[in-house]
């Protein structure tokens, strides 16, 4: 097992609009 | 703010401390639950019954055929150079001595390439004792569950293995084995690090230690159940986010850790989101697995029983090394998913519970289904003293905290809610 040390490309992965709407459960 | 809502009702309000008290009623009422004992049984109907209780209706349960092994009279006896008793457990489903147990010089390894290399003769009619240090559970385990095979292929009468564990108060940790059905049978036990680094200095001092070994058991198959509980989505029913923990255990101890914790936080989510009227779009399904100590039984029936169905399962996740301080989740999944689970744990910061530990198989049970290309997770937790307690007498309440269970309630409730609800599938 490893530690994600980064996941760089989530940024091209996921649209801003997942990204928001999971922020939105905060 | 749903997981602000979550978290306020499990570590603060109605249901603070719900999931410890649970999990001690049923750890105290029952015990041990080995894999087809009628008191696993019980506590199957038991689970079944508290969750009525909580008007969650939606339960089946799907029988399937486990294993019965039940450990009786277990003695070793050192001989020579002196004479002492070695505390001992033995290895699921291994076999009997004969009666008057089998007493023989012992041969000592560190790992398997060093019996490979060794010729047969000098192998021949001894037991074999494997003392491997205890690094990781991973990289040891093999000296437990295959040391019988390979230490009669080379002619042993029997094997003893060094207890997986990194710390011991002379404390023997038992736990699956699994036999060939090209070589012969042998009697197979775990005995405690002391005793096993004592014969090893004396065997490295070239000395003759001769144990005699004494150990009865029986073996039968017996049928239980795979329990499911679904909490229905609203908009879209059939897919599936599945939370599980296995409920049999070993013989020894209670199973109040191991799994009795992961048990009941997959009991507590559809609980508490049913308590908070929170309906995610997808269902939450918790399974209750059966006879995974004796080789992921459960796990395995389930599979197959809906692999055409499976294409339905958006997530699944388990918890089966602790249910202490919560840290994140250990993931299997396509960069893609991973990225949203990041996403979610980023939720968690305030927790110290965002941390993803990236795998390709979390877990016990659910790697059966991982394997398969579903995305999954087991809870990352603060466990680093699990080893201490697995699958010893030690495994009870007194391993488990109100305050951590909540936060693991809360933690698993919320991860499973979200990734229910977003608008997102979690891709393959």
């Amino acid at each position: 097992k490893s530690v994600a040390k980064s996941l760089n490309k989530c940024q091209t992965l996921l649209s801003d609009d997942l990204i928001n709407e999971i922020a939105s459960y905060k | 703010d749903v997981k602000e809502e979550i978290f306020r009702y499990v570590t603060e309000g109605d249901f603070k401390s719900k999931t410890y008290d649970e999990l001690a009623k049923f750890v105290d009422k029952f015990g041990a639950r080995p894999s087809g004992s009628q008191v696993l049984e019980d506590s199957i109907d038991y689970m079944i019954q508290i969750t009525k209780d909580e008007d969650i209706n939606d339960i089946v349960t799907e029988e399937l055929e486990v294993p019965h092994w039940i450990r009786e009279q277990e003695k070793i006896t050192m001989l020579e150079p002196r004479s002492k008793h070695i505390a001992v457990l033995g290895l699921g489903k291994s076999v009997s001595t004969p009666p008057e147990g089998i007493t023989a010089e012992v041969i000592v390894f560190s790992n398997f390439d060093q019996l490979a290399e060794t010729p047969r003769q000098d192998i021949d009619g001894k037991i074999v004792l494997f003392d491997p240090i205890f690094t990781t559970y991973a990289e040891t385990v093999v000296y437990r569950s295959q040391g019988a095979v390979k230490a009669a292929e080379k002619g042993a009468t029997a094997s003893l293995v060094r207890s997986i564990a990194p710390f011991s108060i002379n404390t023997p940790h038992t736990g699956s084995q699994y036999y060939s059905d090209s070589v012969p049978k042998i009697p197979t036990a775990a005995i405690t690090l002391e005793d096993a680094d004592l014969i090893r200095r004396f065997y490295d001092r070239g000395e003759k230690v001769v144990l005699n070994i004494k150990m009865t058991s029986s073996y039968e198959t017996k049928i239980s159940r795979n329990t499911i509980i679904d909490y229905k989505g609203i908009e879209n029913p059939e897919k599936l986010v599945i939370v599980s923990g296995h409920i049999d255990s070993w013989d020894v101890g209670q199973g109040a850790m191991d799994d009795g914790g992961g048990l009941f936080i997959s009991w507590a989510a559809p609980v508490i989101l049913k308590r908070l009227n929170l309906r995610p779009k997808r269902t939450i399904r918790s399974i209750f697995w059966t006879a995974e100590e004796l080789g992921l039984i459960g796990a395995y029936d389930y599979e197959e029983r809906h692999r055409n169905e499976s294409n339905n399962i958006n997530f699944i996740m388990e918890s089966d090394e602790g249910t202490f301080s919560p840290l994140g989740l250990v993931v299997a999944g396509n960069e893609e998913a991973r990225c949203i689970i990041a996403e979610i744990l980023k939720l968690f910061e305030s927790i110290n519970a965002s941390t993803l530990v990236e795998s390709d198989s979390p877990g016990s049970d659910i790697a059966v289904i991982v394997k398969t290309g579903i995305p999954g997770a087991s809870l990352h937790n603060a466990n680093e003293k699990y080893f201490w307690f697995h699958h010893t007498e030690g495994d009870t309440m007194n391993v488990e905290s109100p305050e951590e269970l909540d936060l693991c309630a809360a933690f698993w409730t919320a991860v499973s809610y979200i990734i229910a609800d977003i608008s997102s599938d979690i891709p393959r």
